[in-house]
């Protein structure tokens, strides 16, 4: 599927219809914690596939659990949206994006936006002093 | 910017690196001509070559368009989601899905297709990683890990300039402003806009 150049493509052209990858995810949106969504395991996996939930169990259940929602918190903080913990639709569009295929987190290390985050809460880079 | 776990990087030894298409994919010299300009940006601001050589099995870096499952543990999975992959030094596997439908040049955000993705973008994220770079939060930045399709990203940012030159140091030829003159000329006759 190259195609050298846009203007030889005629209009109105239309590759095999398939829907795109994570199409299906856009009928999350509102999915809040404590509740279950038939399907939410995909969504599951793919924060696992991109290192935001580390440990892997050998079946992720549908559940809106604090695994996942301390996964979303950290993916909208790496992307630069509003950390709500929540599937709104602002991260929805996010994750639906085509992207690169490895990992935003590797070996729990590598993790952008949410590496300085923790950097800053987890050393001392300020000092208080009482007066 | 960020590295992946240990800062791998390519040794001193190795700055001229060689690359190289898999022979399966028979692609075009245009289509090749894409990765060069690819590598040109990143040899642009770091004292590094980057030669093309038709020996896939010898080269530093070997580039795959691949389909599915494609042996490495990282199947593709059809149209958009992941487009590409690439491993950090010194593996120089780069691997695209070959099931996207890969604009090579023109104005991408004209295509008609809403899921073309435009080659070289794609292509200068990857080398990043080829090189070092993990992802980067700047949604400027080459290294931003998401591109919609339909959108040319190409030119790198300062982000991803400081980035590689903390890797490899910068190229004493360049002069610390934009590479965008590189892309101007590349692009000559496309009205694109960054």
């Amino acid at each position: 599927r190259f195609f050298p150049n846009v203007s030889s493509i005629p209009p109105g052209f239309v590759p095999n219809a398939t829907a795109p990858a994570w199409d299906s995810f856009k009928k999350f949106a509102g999915c809040r914690a404590g509740e279950n969504f038939d399907g939410l395991s995909k969504l599951k996996q793919y924060f696992h596939y991109f290192g935001y939930i580390p440990n892997s169990p050998s079946n992720f259940t549908d559940d809106f659990d604090d695994a996942f929602e301390s996964a979303l918190k950290t993916y909208q903080q790496n992307f630069n949206l509003n950390v709500t913990g929540e599937l709104d639709q602002q991260t929805l569009n996010k994750l639906v994006q085509p992207r690169c295929g490895n990992a935003d987190i590797v070996n729990g290390t590598t993790t952008m936006n949410s590496g300085k985050w923790m950097a800053f809460n987890s050393t001392s880079l300020f000092h208080t002093v009482g007066h | 910017y960020t590295f992946f776990p240990g800062n791998p990087h390519w040794p001193d030894s190795k700055r001229d690196l060689t690359y190289s298409f898999f022979p399966g994919n028979e692609l075009t010299e245009e289509e090749k001509s894409v990765f060069a300009r690819a590598f040109d940006r990143w040899s642009t601001v770091i004292p590094m070559t980057f030669t093309q050589t038709d020996s896939f099995t010898t080269a530093d870096i070997r580039i795959g368009f691949f389909s599915g499952d494609h042996g490495d543990g990282e199947p593709f999975d059809g149209v958009l989601g992941t487009l590409a992959h690439a491993f950090s030094p010194p593996s120089g596997r780069l691997h695209l899905d070959l099931d996207e439908n890969w604009v090579d040049s023109g104005d991408v955000s004209t295509s008609p297709i809403l899921s073309a993705v435009d080659l070289e973008s794609v292509a200068v994220h990857e080398i990043g990683h080829l090189l070092g770079l993990g992802h980067s939060s700047v949604e400027e930045a080459i290294m931003y890990p998401s591109i919609p399709s339909r959108t040319r990203k190409v030119e790198l940012a300062q982000d991803d300039i400081d980035g590689i030159q903390q890797l490899y140091g910068k190229n004493p030829n360049y002069n610390g402003t934009s590479t965008s003159s590189i892309q101007e000329r590349e692009t000559s006759g496309a009205d694109y806009v960054h």
